[in-house]
């Protein structure tokens, strides 16, 4: 998740979600942004579908209404654009913010991960992807306004571990769009190594967080599989996009099957 | 405005805006955005202000006391992190969408441009902006995903030009972080002019839209300049962003002389 727009943020979660599933492992991917670019990139028709995150968000039993077989192994809940007015639905219905994890628990079988693209905002619909999951992945792009928005996405995170997610901690970020030569993301790379290092002993959510390697390179291809409603991994598969990705996901999942 | 995260909204906003005053022209700019970046990227510490837009939407009256001179000509309504909760307190206010509109009405003095920097969504402090403008210009990348959003902003457009604000018209899209010499932005593009050429002659608030001249190259420098709390004619006069932005708010102060 980062509240900061156009960071990399659907980008990573449908190709880390594609990585992974190729991988053998079972993946649920929520499409939690009324852009719906995720459930677009999958290249599912918004007007096939029989039910929405909005209706899961609504009335949680409708989840298994709305989960569709994407790819092999790989699963999604869709976002539609009705899901815009659901934060000021949502805002006056009881446990407004458990809503997701409801919706997620009613799914039949288990999904061994499961991956949330979130608008660029820190309101309902965020929390409640916070409140459902025990990590957060922060992809953002090596940008001096990137990097400001980060405090108060840590203090969020904060405020939801201590009221409704106790087990939330944040696992590290993914530097996106990295263009590594210049001196302006050197500097900001730079800077969250040594923020994260500053709260490797502190006693805070992000504490052990780190930057994630490899680094997503900017990549053009990574632009165009969209139009074609391709992961990166089905338009160029030997492209640095598929390559990164391909080796991000493999990170994570051998960090995940350590814990 | 754009829905879109990430598209270049508030870096064109505070250098079209100091662009616009550089030509002796008064210019006032308003931060509608949580995230607070135009009031950043002007160097404005939020902890020093003594009212903010934040205050104004609560109680249009405020509006002359948060209002900050920050540079030559160029006056700013300044954001601050509380402005998250907005949309939800505005929820439930009468004309709730007029109320920046109210606001910008009860600020001593006239200004020739009014400038409003929006969030990444189409919430409340969206439709504030759009109840209290004429014109609408649209920051976009020429990427496919950026593209997906934009009938939807147009539709948003017409549902407030049939309510609320009758005067209101789409003027055009900039082209921002452009690089021209990719195959996938070419054909953004050229999607881009079809469309907009395809509307000329249609009943709807973007007749006659187009693409404003110059694109706004990607530029590392803007990138930068942000950190220093400097627009970019301040940081570096003569690079590529400076010189896009100065030509780009000529020809902006050229077409609204005409009307
Ligand atoms: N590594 C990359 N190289 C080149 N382009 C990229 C890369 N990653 C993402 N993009 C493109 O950059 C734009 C922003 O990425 P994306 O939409 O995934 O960000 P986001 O954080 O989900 O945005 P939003 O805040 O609107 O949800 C998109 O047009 C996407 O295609
Ligand atoms: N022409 C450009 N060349 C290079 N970098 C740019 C350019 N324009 C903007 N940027 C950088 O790209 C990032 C996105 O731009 P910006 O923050 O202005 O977009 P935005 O639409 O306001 O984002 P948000 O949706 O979060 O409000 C920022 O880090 C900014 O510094
Ligand atoms: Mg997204
Ligand atoms: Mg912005």
């Amino acid at each position: 998740m980062n509240q900061k727009g156009g960071v990399g943020k659907s980008t990573t979660a449908v190709n880390l979600a594609a990585g992974i599933a190729a991988m053998g492992r079972s993946v649920l991917l929520v499409d939690l942004d009324p852009q719906a670019h995720s459930t677009l990139h999958l290249g599912i028709d918004q007007d096939t579908l029989n039910a929405s995150i909005y209706d899961t968000l609504i009335d949680p039993a409708r989840a298994p209404d709305a989960l569709v077989e994407a790819r092999k192994n790989l699963f999604l809940l869709p976002s539609v654009v009705d899901l815009v007015g659901a934060e000021i639905e949502l805002a006056s219905m009881p446990a407004r913010e458990k809503r997701l994890a409801q919706g997620i628990v009613s799914l039949p079988g288990r999904f061994e991960f499961v991956i949330i693209d979130c608008p660029p905002s820190l309101g309902l619909l965020t929390m409640n992807a916070l409140a459902a999951v025990r990590e957060v992945i922060v992809p953002l792009q090596a940008h001096f306004l990137a990097l400001q928005g980060l405090s108060r996405l840590l203090e969020t995170v904060m405020l939801v571990g201590r009221s409704v997610n106790p087990r939330l901690r944040v696992s590290g970020a993914i530097l996106c769009m990295h263009e590594e030569k210049t001196r302006h993301s050197k500097e900001v790379v730079a800077d969250l190594e040594a923020f994260f290092k500053a709260s490797r002993e502190k006693d805070v959510p992000w504490r052990g967080a780190g930057l994630y390697r490899p680094p997503i390179r900017r990549n053009v291809k990574l632009a165009e599989c969209p139009s074609f409603g391709q992961t990166i991994f089905e338009y160029a598969r030997w492209c640095p996009g598929a390559l990164d990705y391909e080796a991000l996901s493999k990170a994570i999942v051998t960090q995940w099957d350590r814990f």
